[in-house]
């Protein structure tokens, strides 16, 4: 799956996802990525997120929008993801996830929850400083 | 570090980045670069995760999922289970644009993409096939199916429901390759 969040020069945000989902899904299952505030949200006010992992289980949380919200009210990018992941750890506490968040500063941050052979996600970034994308990687909680 | 314009997306996919990044240089809407970035994901068949080619279901045909928002109008394309269209996001826009919809799954989903002029084209690889073809010979594991018999952990279906609801979902051994 790709999660992609892109904001203009002016502060626009925009958010999108594609996956062709789990290995050996019941025909006719949908994932989290399409549903909006779960695989994907935007909010030109606030930021975006997206999340990626197991759809199944991520779908129930709301991990984008929650992440948005938590934007729109002040928190920063990396702690926005946090909670998140926190969210849906305390009642799935081996769940496979992760998000990457950014305001409509062009601030960033990224989360994952942490499993034997996942201790790190991997994501990309590409800004005006870095002029190329960059691979990052954040430690999972 | 706070910089404007800026891209970001989940997994190593460099290109689907830069492809994002150059729709952006050219003057394209932040819209058109999550499009272009994903769709490049779409043809390269990222990590196996992303479009035609992979992740087959229990019959081995690879459906595809999209989604698309625009927060500055809170506009949202999206499609589930589409069949036989390789352009996911990019139907996932024509639903954004096209219709007064959100949301649209399954055949109807492929119909409209067919119908917006989309090519209808099969999803499966040798690829796909290999990974359906082992599934089948290792009795259908992993498997998504609980509370039915047979024992949906050791065997193939068809299935039939239980009468009592007995088994949770249980941990499995993750594969950071195969994700939503």
């Amino acid at each position: 799956t790709i999660g992609m969040i892109v904001i203009n020069q002016a502060g626009q945000v925009a958010a999108g996802t594609s996956t062709n989902g789990a290995s050996h899904k019941i025909p006719g299952r949908v994932g989290d990525s399409p549903i909006a505030g779960a695989g994907a949200y935007a909010d030109s006010t606030a930021g975006g997120a997206a999340a990626t992992g197991d759809g199944d289980i991520m779908m129930r949380f709301l991990p984008s929008y929650l992440a948005v919200e938590q934007m729109r009210a002040g928190v920063d990018p990396p702690t926005a993801c946090r909670t998140a992941i926190t969210r849906i750890k305390k009642h799935f506490p081996h769940f496979f996830g992760a998000i990457v968040c950014a305001n409509t500063t062009g601030s960033y941050g990224a989360a994952c929850n942490k499993l034997p052979g996942f201790s790190q996600f991997p994501f990309m970034v590409f800004n005006q400083k870095s002029n190329v994308p960059v691979k990052e990687m954040v430690d999972c909680v | 570090s706070a910089v404007l314009p800026l891209v970001i997306n989940t997994w190593p996919f460099q290109d689907a980045t830069a492809t994002a990044w150059s729709t952006l240089s050219s003057g394209g809407s932040a819209l058109d670069a999550v499009e272009k970035g994903c769709a490049q994901c779409e043809i390269l068949q990222c990590d196996g995760s992303v479009g035609y080619g992979g992740s087959p279901d229990e019959m081995g045909e690879t459906t595809l999922d999209a989604m698309i928002m625009n927060g500055d109008t809170m506009e949202v394309g999206a499609v589930g289970d589409l069949r036989r269209i390789k352009n996911a996001i990019g139907v996932a826009r024509a639903v954004m644009e096209r219709t007064k919809h959100t949301f649209l799954v399954g055949e109807s989903a492929s119909v409209f993409a067919e119908n917006m002029g989309f090519p209808v084209e099969d999803l499966s690889t040798n690829h796909s096939l290999d990974i359906f073809t082992k599934w089948l010979k290792d009795s259908c594991q992993p498997n998504y199916r609980q509370n039915v018999s047979p024992d949906p952990s050791k065997s193939c279906g068809p299935y039939k429901p239980h009468t009592m609801l007995q088994q949770r979902r249980r941990h499995q051994l993750i594969d950071i390759h195969a994700h939503d």
